[in-house]
């Protein structure tokens, strides 16, 4: 039975294809996602893949893996990564340029925004089905949380709460405003 | 990671190692570096509220599964991309409106828009001997509404491939923060712990959350010095729904409006 199963198994999947995208805005770029119901070998190796696209001043929403490392490597442009750990410290704050690696652990969060033409990237993620949980956005973390958390939490008011809260419609890509100043990592 | 770690001559009865405290509550720590959690792989933690004790928003690099050892209060857990299905949407506009500060939202009906006061997920109530499972990566908040405080244990799975970092119990806060450091780590150099927006850059949380600069830098929790757990003044008015036995709010406040009616 193996020539029907393993040996057929499907191993190869496209990820550059935008019309597939899984994230699409024309104006912003889009976002591509392999993983384990896409190609189900993936399931035995436990690893899966991220594309990702995105033009100048476009930013990937800040962002964490729930459930795996990831591994950025940088095929065109050029983009400005933050990532803050587990100790609320910025442990990279920078610019990144084609043919770079940076690893991002389980947890810590990472926000991207293009600083070239076009910025482009794969992610290897170490699950399978790699889950990811945003800080802004309509199906963020904040979005999820009562509001009397987030004004006990933060010592805000419920109007700046709300702001907040509900202010960010986009769930992954959005505009940038332009870089920031590129501060040493506070580690 | 240890070599031989499960080579076990003696047990004992372990005590927690560490105490954090916080403005209404502590969180107590056993060792997970004592040999027979090493070797089974897990780290074990305490966390205590007291009345009105707001355990703020964390996630965790481990699965967690916890127990509700005494008292009662409200949970909540923020799982990424699921509904906000808890919503408190008494007032009908029927001309329209904003519902939000500057933002149209869902709830557009038939020429009427509904004015949510607030929307968020399911917030579930506790009580002693429940059992409260918890996947990485998820945020989750605990407040105590009881008069005693309200007690619960957890066992992180640090060994299970769901960690997919190294064999420490990592909390990430969302809001909060822990002037200690992770004091159970070995071989950092401890510092205190702030929230994840503390390590963005405030013009980044500003443009990412769509508000002023001002308010970005309140998220950071720069000069909060109240820990991970908050004492909240005056009532906690989330979205729950009513005990078993307990008739929901709203309903009582229309039978009083309107007294009792047969049909």
């Amino acid at each position: 039975g193996l020539e029907e199963t393993i040996c057929s198994a499907r191993s190869t999947d496209n990820l550059d294809d935008p019309s597939r995208a899984d994230v699409y805005k024309p104006q912003l770029g889009y976002i591509s996602t392999l993983n384990s119901y896409d190609l189900p070998i993936l399931r035995f190796i436990r690893l899966s893949a991220l594309r990702g696209s995105i033009r100048q001043n476009a930013m990937v929403l800040p962002q964490w893996n729930a459930n795996a490392n990831a591994i950025l490597y940088v095929t065109d442009g050029e983009a400005q990564i933050q990532i803050v750990n587990d100790n609320g410290n910025r442990v990279f704050d920078g610019q990144v340029t084609q043919g770079q690696l940076i690893a991002i652990p389980q947890g810590f969060s990472v926000v991207k925004r293009a600083t070239s033409n076009r910025f482009q990237w794969v992610e290897f993620k170490t699950n399978a089905n790699a889950q990811i949980n945003t800080l802004a956005g309509r199906t963020s973390v904040l979005r999820g949380l009562p509001l009397e958390v987030i004004t006990n939490g933060f010592q805000i008011s419920p109007k700046e709460a709300r702001r907040v809260k509900f202010n960010t419609l986009e769930t992954t890509l959005t505009h940038s405003s332009g870089p920031a100043s590129y501060e040493r990592p506070r580690v | 990671q240890f070599p031989n770690e499960c080579q076990l001559d003696q047990l004992n009865a372990l005590e927690p190692s560490h105490v954090l405290k916080s403005e209404a509550g502590r969180i107590e720590v056993w060792d997970h570096h004592a040999p027979q959690l090493r070797c089974s792989g897990v780290s074990f933690a305490r966390y205590i509220i007291e009345s009105k004790g707001l355990y703020l928003p964390s996630f965790f690099n481990t699965a967690k599964l916890s127990f509700v050892a005494k008292g009662r209060g409200l949970m909540g857990k923020v799982i990424p991309g699921c509904a906000e299905t808890f919503q408190d949407s008494s007032e009908f506009q029927p001309r329209g409106g904003e519902q939000f500060e500057g933002q149209g939202e869902e709830g557009q009906g038939q020429g009427e828009r509904q004015r949510f006061r607030d929307m968020h997920q399911k917030v579930e109530h506790i009580r002693s001997g429940d059992t409260i499972a918890t996947t990485p990566g998820v945020a989750q908040w605990f407040y105590n509404d009881g008069q005693q405080p309200l007690v619960i244990v957890s066992v992180f799975d640090l060994a299970s491939h769901q960690n997919q970092l190294d064999r420490n119990p990592r909390p990430f806060y969302l809001a909060g923060n822990n002037p200690q450091g992770q004091v159970w780590l070995q071989g950092r150099e401890q510092q205190p712990q702030k929230n994840i927006f503390n390590g963005f850059g405030p013009e980044v949380i500003a443009q990412a959350l769509k508000i002023d600069l001002k308010t970005a830098q309140q998220l950071q929790n720069q000069e909060d010095n109240r820990g991970n757990i908050v004492r909240v003044e005056g009532p906690f008015g989330v979205i729950r729904p009513p005990l078993r036995g307990q008739r929901p709010q709203e309903e009582e406040k229309e039978e009083g409006r309107h007294g009792r009616h047969g049909n």
